[in-house]
């Protein structure tokens, strides 16, 4: 096996979603945004990673992960 | 590693040997119970590993990560398509696959969002000097955060989108990552500085409206942070103009356009990816 170092080449995943209703994406349009933290950190530990450091604004939020 | 969440989207991009694909079930369970929110496309892109022995399974190799994919999305999803884009160095390709509930390629289904693209350059070979600047002093009594906002400081990243509130984290004894957000528009740079197997990325989501000489400048500016061997650009767009940017910009930069493959899929529009060398 070759001498590994740490794999900077990233995996994107990009998924887009639609709601039926206009109630579904909650009172303030916020939809996704509305996943509580511990479904985020359950999604996140699937994938091995967890968040270091976090922002947000009017329009999304940023987390930046550590594998 | 970077999560965004946005109302209706959701971008995760990681780097090392995490199970990615592994967020789909979890995800769509969560979109559709607690929000009753329904899936309506995907797209996963990904350039060459570097250590792809390292990877575990399906990311051994790219046609067991699609039929991973296809076997996670609901069938509504029936539009799909799946591509290695080539380019005239072996090491360098760009895989993509896309799957929509809507046989068009604008993106995701919203004519809306048709003079957005989504730009991905991956940098290896990086000038040594530079990726020296994201190695943790020894004792610098710092923690992720403040480390990472001297980084972000001292290389001149908080320079490529001045307008941008900037999210840092230095990992030790090396690396960095950063989000920034600019309105209704992410970015994101990943840096592995370890000589040998140097790399960064760097994302960010632009407009066909916005000012030409703004791309110019803000690639000028990654470029003059990482000084690069090798460059590869990819641009996903509903409109074919993006792409013509990137060349202009990074030419007087003295990087040489060495491949240029296109392709159409379903909800992403048209990737563009393009692979640059330094002609030093």
């Amino acid at each position: 096996m070759a001498v590994s170092g740490f794999e900077g080449f990233e995996k994107r995943l990009e998924l887009h979603f639609f709601g039926d209703d206009p109630k579904n994406m909650g009172t303030l349009g916020l939809g996704l945004r509305l996943l509580d933290f511990d479904s985020i950190q359950e999604v996140l530990d699937e994938v091995q990673c967890t968040v270091v450091s976090a922002v947000a604004n009017h329009y999304f939020d940023a987390y930046v992960l550590s594998e | 590693s970077s999560l965004f969440v946005y109302p209706t989207k959701i971008i995760i991009k990681t780097c090392g040997t995490t199970q990615l694909l592994k967020s789909i079930p979890p995800l769509l369970r969560h979109a559709s119970l607690d929000l009753g929110l329904t899936l309506s496309s995907c797209r996963y892109t990904r350039g060459n590993f570097i250590f792809p022995r390292a990877q575990p399974f399906p990311y051994t190799n790219f046609q067991n990560e699609v039929v991973y994919l296809e076997e996670s999305l609901p069938a509504a999803l029936c539009y799909r398509k799946a591509s290695v884009m080539p380019s005239k160095t072996p090491s360098h390709a760009w895989h993509v696959f896309s799957a929509s509930t809507q046989n068009t390629t604008c993106r995701f289904g919203d004519s809306d969002d048709d003079d957005l693209y989504t730009l991905e350059i991956c940098m290896t070979e990086l000038d040594r000097d530079l990726a020296r600047n994201f190695f943790r002093r020894p004792g610098d009594d710092k923690n992720g955060d403040s480390a990472g906002k001297e980084m972000t400081e001292l290389t001149g990243i908080s320079q490529i989108n001045p307008r941008a509130l900037i999210c840092d984290f230095a990992f030790d004894p090396c690396g960095y990552s950063m989000n920034g957000i600019d309105g209704d528009r992410h970015s994101t740079i990943h840096v592995t500085p370890e000589d040998g197997y140097s790399y960064a990325s760097f994302e960010c989501v632009g407009s066909v409206y916005d000012d030409r000489e703004e791309v110019v400048r803000m690639l000028k500016k990654v470029v003059q942070v990482f000084r690069p061997a090798t460059m590869s650009v990819s641009t996903t767009c509903a409109s074919h103009e993006a792409w013509t940017r990137v060349a202009g910009a990074l030419e007087p930069l003295g990087f040489k356009c060495r491949s240029c493959a296109a392709d159409e899929f379903p909800a992403a529009g048209t990737v563009v990816y393009q692979t640059f060398v330094d002609r030093r």
